[in-house]
């Protein structure tokens, strides 16, 4: 098992902190139109470095702090910690269990940490380099982009056998 | 280099091939370098025949067997290069009773060796996973996450 | 004429609110001008605030959301200028159990006074129609057409 | 009701003569993957008169005729007759019922009818110009096509109000 967590508050439709535990194998996630399952998906890319508002399905990175509904305010802060297994190694750190937080104000400030150490985006995004995660490896498939795996150009569909190899 | 990336197109290639075949149940799939001559820079195109019918362009296709056609080259890929963890959203919809059947052995099968989270709203999908997730709105708007009693007898799995 | 076009522009935004707040039991749905000052020109933005929650960019909805403001977009206009037939080609994909209800009861409502064909994998879609068509493969890559038996209380119904 | 009755024959998946007969109220049309359901979307659009292959799912005109399976050999013609009631005097044709039939040979060539007597391409599309069938007005949903409706510009959305005014 790679996720061991993800702890979500004030991302999206998280308002209130949310914690969910992942097992090995397959798990399904389920729940009704609307309810957040995307959003997860949204937050892992989120925590992981994503930069590309449009890839979250945001236009600008501001839309994914939760800004509230007909009852609650909306908050000023959106943060995601994701914490990882590391027993196969997999990350370029010397521990079995690592953590990662991102977390962004609505003053536009950002902050990053590595097992609560505080680093630059930089810093995070390098740490996932040589992993295989993030959307060319097919490792992320988002909600309707199935289709586009064959719909891609053929230029596009090297890139994803680059980073395979 | 172009023997590595040729190394790995090769394996990627004959998986494609076999995850096809598993998936439909026969037929043959094709990856090609639209330009043999240029290794390097070549894109790759996709080649499609299910069972009985012509090798065709995959336009043709039904959304259902695009569907399966991408499940075969990404499982494909991922002989190659299994990531940590895989996250599928809803990658069934297009798909019937039968295929999200074919699907589903697969996916378990794959499962057995690396982390799955798959998004999903078939009741076959969620049937065959070892762990469910879920997550409710019961205050409108706002998210929460929540245990799912495994009831695998109950009519109402939603 | 730029009064044909604000009278019809008006009656199919009054419908979007009425048809969005009957799917999706609630919130409210706008169709707006992006240029106010050019009505012969501009186009047409998307507004969707599903109940409870509050308005914003309709790509921040989810699939499902998505699927059925088009769908109360789709009706909207039908009501102002209903087309002699509407075929629709699996368009209840994305959507849970709970909204191919609401779809199904207002595709039954339409259904009273104009002919729709829809193509769909869904049990409850299929359950509300009147009339099954149905198309097979008995020989590979061949299509025909059967005659469906209606046995509505056999558990398959594919 | 308006469609009555479909028969294709070498048209895409449909190797052999067949026929739909469509009723009033909600019709379900059902079947397996790739069993044939779009392709009578695609039938129906063609012998409407849609000329973009695109649309059609197709590259060239030419591929949708049936072009063989492992047992069977390609078939040479391609032909849609579609049986349409006019009760509701919704085609500017002085006639209760009209079939219209469109034919594309692999060599090229292509027969148009209206009622059994041959048209050109044109005079076909024409006979349904303001009825309000056709992609613009919503009235044929393709697969995949739902997310469109939102995802579209401003601008081509325009074009549909303007076809429903
Ligand atoms: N910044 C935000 N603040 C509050 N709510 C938000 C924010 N961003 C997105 N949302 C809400 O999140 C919801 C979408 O959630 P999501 O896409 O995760 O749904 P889903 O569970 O995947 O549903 P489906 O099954 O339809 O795909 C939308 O209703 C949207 O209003
Ligand atoms: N010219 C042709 N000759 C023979 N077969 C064709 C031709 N064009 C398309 N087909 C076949 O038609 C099939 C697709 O049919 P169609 O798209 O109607 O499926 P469908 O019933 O809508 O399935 P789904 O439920 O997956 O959407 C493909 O398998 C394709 O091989
Ligand atoms: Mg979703
Ligand atoms: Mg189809």
């Amino acid at each position: 098992m790679f996720l061991k967590s993800i702890e979500l508050f004030g991302f999206k439709s998280f308002a209130d902190r949310s914690r969910l535990e992942f097992a090995d194998g397959v798990s399904a996630l389920l729940g009704p139109n609307g309810c957040g399952k995307s959003n997860i998906v949204d937050a892992i890319k989120w925590v992981l470095g994503e930069q590309a508002t449009k890839s979250l399905r945001a236009e600008r990175m501001e839309d994914v702090i939760f800004n509230g509904t007909e009852d609650r305010k909306a908050l000023n802060v959106a943060e995601v910690t994701l914490t990882l297994s590391n027993d196969e190694g997999v990350l370029p750190v010397d521990m079995p269990e690592i953590s990662v937080r991102r977390r962004l104000f609505r003053s536009g400030d950002s902050e990053y940490y590595i097992n609560n150490t505080p680093v630059k985006l930089r810093e995070l995004r390098e740490l996932f380099y040589d992993t295989g995660i993030g959307k060319s490896a097919y490792s992320i498939m988002e909600q309707g982009k199935i289709d586009q795996v064959l719909s891609n150009k053929p230029e596009e569909r090297r890139h994803i056998f680059e980073e395979a190899a | 280099s172009a023997e590595l990336f040729m190394n790995t197109f090769e394996k990627i290639k004959r998986n494609f091939h076999s995850m096809f075949r598993r998936l439909f149940g026969g037929g043959r799939a094709e990856l090609r370098l639209s330009d043999p001559e240029d290794v390097l820079a070549s894109g790759i195109d996709i080649l499609a025949q299910p069972p009985g019918k012509k090798l065709e362009n995959i336009a043709l296709l039904s959304g259902g067997e695009r569907s399966l056609t991408a499940v075969a080259l990404l499982f494909a890929t991922y002989m190659v290069k299994p990531s940590p963890f895989c996250l599928l959203d809803e990658i069934d919809a297009a798909l019937d009773e039968n295929n999200v059947g074919r699907f589903v052995s697969m996916l378990t099968e794959f499962g057995r060796q690396s982390q799955f989270i798959i998004i999903t709203h078939n009741k076959k999908t969620v049937a065959s996973a070892s762990t469910l997730l879920g997550v409710t709105m019961e205050e409108s708007g706002v998210s929460k996450a929540v245990a799912i009693r495994l009831d695998r007898n109950a009519p109402n799995t939603e």
